[in-house]
């Protein structure tokens, strides 16, 4: 299964991941 | 090797007029086929129209009955287990796919009447911690893209795109009566215009695909603070979606079987779509206990999609409002 987040954020938005990564349930995504 | 390399003497003589005209032929076929893919059909009103495409192994793929399939499997791991056995099975399966029985409550394995049931186990309060950022992981998984939305396309893989407008559904425009109707009352809708991807000054549409391996914990969780404010049920195959099927079946995420949560937060738009796969069919939803996947009946054409409006449950935030982390739902074998 996947999940697709799709989302609006500011220009300053930057992701805290890269494609390959593990994560978790909580774990940083990205912040403004 | 060495003697045999400079030694031999090289012969060269024209290739048979066959030959060449063969080379010829497949070579215009690949230009012809590499166009093909990457050709976008629309319908009467210019939206894409969602086809299935790929190599041959995708279209003996489809001709599978993996709906039903999905269903069996969901259906063999409802059987119970001898109590007996539950420790010995689940410890195995814990060990093959990587999962970590310190975490989940309960943890007595005896308690999980099937496979179905530990494969939807829940976990100890506090085994995930919460960043406190704006964004933050839904799910147990691996990141398979994230970036900014272009054109408004998605990339499923390097160089293979789909669009925004297919994976979240559109809403009809100056809706009929019998639109309006069907729109509220569940039935099937087509697509007439974009929706939710108009974006303020300033921001920009970004996307996150995560991947849930098999072993993963299944339920997923709210990734901020925001309001759902409506769901589209999209109907649809069940496909793998493993990164092995995501290489090489175009639109993928949007032939599957999927919910697409629609709402906003602090900076806009916000939407979160679970995407059902063979093994995993079924999605559940806390707060929506009317949603029914992967259940019998003819498939309803791509893009269409049934709809439920969350006003009701705020009317002050017109909405579903969710907390960071907070638990949405979760996917079930089947």
């Amino acid at each position: 299964s996947t999940i697709v987040l799709v989302f609006e954020a500011p220009k300053t938005f930057e992701f805290a991941i890269k494609a390959g990564q593990k994560v978790k349930v909580g774990n940083r995504l990205g912040d403004v | 090797l060495v003697s045999a390399w400079t030694q031999t003497p090289t012969k060269w003589y024209p290739l048979p007029l066959a030959v060449g005209a063969l080379l010829l032929v497949m070579i215009r076929y690949h230009k012809k086929s590499g166009r093909a893919e990457k050709e976008v059909h629309v319908d009467e009103e210019g939206h894409e129209v969602i086809k299935l495409k790929g190599p041959w192994q995708v279209h003996v793929m489809s001709a599978l009955p993996l709906r039903n399939m999905s269903r069996v499997w969901g259906y063999m791991n409802s059987f119970e287990l001898p109590i007996w056995i539950r420790p010995y099975g689940f410890r195995f399966y814990a060990y093959a796919f990587g999962c970590n029985l310190e975490e989940i409550e309960p943890s007595d394995l005896t308690k999980y009447a099937n496979l179905g049931q530990f494969f939807n186990r829940q976990l100890k309060a506090g085994a995930r911690p919460v960043d406190n950022v704006a964004l933050v992981s839904p799910a147990d998984g691996t990141v398979t893209r994230c970036g900014t939305i272009d054109n408004l396309h998605i990339e499923q893989v390097k160089g293979i795109t789909y669009s925004l407008d297919a994976l979240l559904g559109v809403e009809p425009s100056d809706p009929t009566p019998q639109e309006t109707l069907a729109c509220d009352k569940s039935l099937g809708v087509r697509k007439r215009s974009i929706s939710g991807t108009s974006v303020r000054d300033g921001n920009s549409l970004y996307f996150t695909v995560i991947y849930l391996a098999p072993g993963d914990y299944h339920r997923f969780h709210s990734p901020t603070a925001w309001v759902v404010e409506k769901r589209r049920h999209f109907v649809g195959k069940l496909f793998s979606v493993s990164p092995h099927i995501a290489k090489r079946l175009k639109n993928l995420f949007v032939l599957n079987e999927r919910v697409a949560f629609l709402g906003r937060w602090k900076y806009g738009f916000f939407g979160m779509i679970p995407v059902g796969a063979t093994n995993v069919g079924s999605i559940k939803v806390n707060f929506d206990l009317a949603l029914r996947t992967n259940v019998r009946g003819r498939l309803p054409p791509p893009g269409t999609y049934t709809e439920d409006i969350y006003s009701e449950a705020s009317p002050l935030l017109k909405g579903h409002p969710l907390t960071p982390a907070q638990e949405m739902g979760g996917f079930y074998l089947g």
